[in-house]
This record gives C-alpha cells, sequence and structure tokens, in this order.
C-alpha cells in the first residue's frame, strides 16, 4: 500500500490517470473523466514476503517458516494487488442507449508481496 | 503531455502510450464490448441530463438477492422516431407506437429486474385512462396479440414527465434475438387519440429505465 518513490525498489503502488479525452473516447464515456490505471511494482525480497505493504500476522508466519526450514530464495515472492476497488461507469451504447455499472475490482488501490 | 511533446521517445511517453492502450484493453474487456461503441446517434445533451435526473429517483433495487457472478445495468433507452398507425405492430387506429433498441450482448442470459416508461404529457381537463401494451409481433400472422404492460388514471391537468412501472417487467424483448421492444400506447378520456396527449418530440423523447441482470456464461453454475 506504499506509493512508489524515487528512493526505493521494494513492492510499491505506481499511480497512473488515464483522461478519457487523451485517449479520444470522451464521446461516449460520459461519467467519469477518466480512472486511476495504478499498478504494482517493486522487489518483494524474502525478509518481506507476504506483506502487505505493513507488517502483518500472515507475514510474521511466513517469516517464521522461512526461518525455521531455512528455506532459501528457492520460490519468489511477487509484488501484487492486494486491495481494489469498483469503478462506477456512465456510456453510450451502439444504439445511444445510457448504460451505467459498476466494473468490480477496476482500481488498484494497495500493493503487497505474495 | 508537455514532455510528451518535447521527446516522444523518451520512457515516459512510450509508457503513458502502453498504459493508455492497457486502459483501452482493460475497460472493453470488463464491458464486453468488442471495440468502442460509434453511436447511431447523437441524443440532446438536455435529454441525458433529464433521464440521469430520473434514473437517480428511481428507486433501488430492493431485495434482489446478489449473486456475486451477476453484473448489475441500468439502461436509459430513447424511444426512436415514435411510429404511427402506419405501423404493423400496432393493432388499433389511434394508439402510438414506441420503438426502443437493446444491444445486449446476445450470448448472455439478461434478467429484467424493473422497468419504467417516462412520457410528458398533457392532460387534459377531463381525466385520461392511458394503457401501455407490449406490442405483438408484425404482420398478418401476429393477430394484434399484445400484453397489458401498465394502465393508469390520470385526472391532474397539465404539463409534464409522468413515469409508468411496467409490470410484469418485459422480460421477453430481451430473451428473443432481436433486442427491440415496442410498446403501444392507447388513451380513453375525452376523446382525442393519445397522439394528442403525449409528447414525443426530439426534445421530450419517451424514454425507458430499466434494471437488469446479467449472467455471464462462464459463470453459468451448475444447480447441485
Amino acid at each position: 500500500s506504499l506509493r512508489c518513490s524515487q528512493n526505493s525498489d521494494l513492492c510499491c503502488r505506481k499511480d497512473y490517470y488515464v483522461d478519457f479525452r487523451d485517449i479520444g473516447w470522451n464521446d461516449w464515456i460520459i461519467k467519469p473523466e477518466g480512472y486511476q490505471i495504478n499498478y504494482c511494482v517493486g522487489q518483494c525480497p524474502l525478509h518481506v514476503a507476504g506483506s502487505p505493504g505493513m507488517a502483518s500476522s500472515f507475514h510474521t508466519a511466513v517469516f517464521n517458516l522461512v526461518k525455521a526450514n531455512n528455506i532459501q530464495a528457492s520460490g519468489h515472492s511477487c509484488c501484487v494487488p492486494t486491495r481494489r476497488r469498483p469503478l462506477s461507469i456512465l456510456y453510450f451504447d451502439r444504439n445511444s442507449n445510457i448504460v451505467k455499472t459498476d466494473i468490480p475490482d477496476m482500481i488498484v488501490d494497495a500493493c503487497g508481496c505474495s | 503531455a508537455a514532455a510528451e511533446q518535447r521527446c516522444p521517445s523518451c520512457p515516459e511517453a512510450s509508457e503513458r502510450r502502453l498504459l493508455e492502450e492497457v486502459a483501452k484493453k482493460q475497460l472493453l474487456e470488463k464491458l464486453r464490448l468488442r471495440d468502442r461503441p460509434r453511436l447511431a446517434h447523437s441524443v440532446p445533451r438536455s435529454a441525458v441530463a433529464r433521464a440521469l435526473r430520473r434514473l437517480h429517483r428511481s428507486p433501488g433495487v430492493s431485495g434482489e438477492e446478489e449473486e456475486e457472478e451477476e453484473q448489475g445495468y441500468e439502461i436509459i433507452s430513447f424511444a426512436e422516431t415514435p411510429r404511427w398507425v402506419r405501423d404493423p405492430h400496432l393493432t388499433s387506429p389511434s394508439s402510438l407506437g414506441l420503438q426502443f433498441q437493446f444491444s445486449q450482448a446476445q450470448d448472455r442470459d439478461v434478467r429484467i429486474l424493473q422497468a419504467q416508461l417516462w412520457l410528458y404529457l398533457r392532460v387534459p381537463r377531463a381525466s385520461l385512462t392511458l394503457r401501455i401494451f407490449l406490442a405483438g409481433e408484425a404482420g398478418p400472422a401476429a393477430g394484434g396479440n399484445r400484453t397489458l404492460l401498465g394502465e393508469r388514471r390520470l385526472s391532474a391537468a397539465g404539463s409534464g414527465w409522468r413515469s409508468f412501472a411496467l409490470l410484469p417487467a418485459p422480460q421477453s424483448f430481451l430473451g428473443g434475438q432481436s433486442r427491440t421492444l415496442r410498446l403501444e400506447l392507447e388513451s380513453s378520456g375525452d376523446g382525442r387519440d393519445v397522439t394528442a396527449q403525449v409528447n414525443a418530440s426530439w426534445s421530450h423523447q419517451p424514454f425507458l429505465v430499466a434494471k437488469v441482470k446479467v449472467k455471464e456464461p462462464d459463470h453459468r453454475v451448475a444447480k447441485r
């Protein structure tokens, strides 16, 4: 759930806003004007495996297993979305009907290490 | 954008283009559209604003059990140019035909939870009873079989937008292949026919507000 910054290559959330005018889709998408196409990027070294951006019981459990079994970095822990939210959208379909729907899990809110 | 103008081949510019392509692909995939819609005809902004105001006013879908694999949609459909008596679907000379075109994807189960018709009516001094039918199929074979969807007696004289709940929600028009809903309006009251009471002009197009649930084909759970 940490936003990416210049001075760290650890797993973080990269924010990016796409404005529908920039891609020429504002003629058929009525609302919103754009949306956050955030994504997760960064390293997940062993000592942070299982941490969704901050220490948590899952992380402690993983870390203890690693210590107890002296597991080398055979497997990989990946930087993945740990919390996402829906995008409410209002648009014209090809018959000029207005359609309103919520697209689930569309926006990445937080990232963490698997 | 400024950076992009200065140096189109810089990493920021190419990352920006890549993300915009990803955003387009993600949106079309989540909306289950093959390509972005090319609008058949534009809708006046005032009609959009008026319809959206009513969309917020229409009651939410209460008590509808949430099935997680169903996606909920609210659709506002504006009537195509009203058909007068020439329309073969109409069974009585003084009725008004309204046609709505839906473009729900063919391969998915669509359930209509609610449907409301909004009309701009001029109610004469005397009372007016309006009946709304689901028009039958066209042509001589049809025999004018139509289904009553709504009937209401309006006594408050004056002009304004009125809504009519269509019950039972006309499930059939989304089940078939045509995706076209044809309604037939008839009025009785002060003797003038319904075309004198309904303002179906471009600025006051009748519109339909429907709440639907769409079940995805790959989510069809075998009922055990």
